[in-house]
């Protein structure tokens, strides 16, 4: 889901 | 991966390495705030809640026990190292910093990006971490002078932060379904608080004068 795309940043 | 973003995770990792290496080598940590610090210990461990529930990359998650493991090294060593702790700024490191953890939480709670436990922690983390700082520039502010290696630090971490900054603008033009705006907006605003102390850093590094901050 869109939330989990987008924590791959530190 | 951009470029931008792991030139950040770099000078972000050489930021936390040069305050390891200042305290090592002076075995003082005067000019640093013990607050700030703890702060980026609480930042790192609300945003890496995901640490062994997600996996993303090895890179991802050997940099976040890297983080977890030098900020809290720094507090301790801070807190438990009987000559180190000696040379402690405790008087001029009076911010209240329990004031920006309560401010980030609360703005956790109405701005996230879905009002779960983990969401809710990313975004306090994500707030936090751009308050974080400002203990650390209200005591170099009171201190008056900035020795080398704490003036390198601030500088290493707004320039983590600025290369961040171009790493949004480079991801919000190559994909389609990005959107951090929580990142982005905080990030901005924590750059911001750093611009004051570049100007004098610049200044005192064309003068190749000791950098002093207007008290």
């Amino acid at each position: 889901d869109d939330s989990k795309v987008n924590k791959d940043e530190l | 991966m951009n470029i931008f973003r792991f030139a950040g995770d770099m000078t972000h990792l050489i930021s936390i390495l040069v305050l390891l290496l200042k305290i090592y080598a002076t075995k003082s940590c005067s000019g640093i705030s013990l607050k700030t610090q703890e702060l980026y210990a609480l930042v790192f461990l609300t945003r890496y809640l995901d640490l062994f529930t997600d996996f993303i990359s090895v890179y991802n998650t050997i940099m976040k026990l890297v983080f977890i493991a030098s900020s809290l090294a720094v507090v301790c060593c801070m807190r438990m190292h009987r000559v180190v702790r000696r040379s402690y700024d405790k008087d001029l490191d009076t911010f209240r910093h329990y004031f920006l953890i309560l401010a980030s939480f609360v703005l956790a709670l109405l701005v996230n990006e879905k009002f779960t436990f983990q969401e809710i922690f990313w975004a306090f983390s994500i707030y936090l971490e751009a308050l974080a700082i400002l203990p650390q520039l209200v005591l170099l502010q009171r201190s008056g002078n900035v020795d080398n290696l704490t003036g390198q630090y601030v500088f290493f971490l707004g320039a983590y932060r600025a290369f961040y900054i171009l790493n949004w603008i480079y991801r919000y033009f190559t994909e389609q379904h990005f959107s951090r705006w929580i990142a982005c907006v905080s990030g901005l605003v924590q750059t911001v608080l750093y611009a004051d102390f570049f100007y004098y850093y610049f200044i005192s590094w064309k003068n190749n004068a000791k950098m002093q901050l207007p008290a």
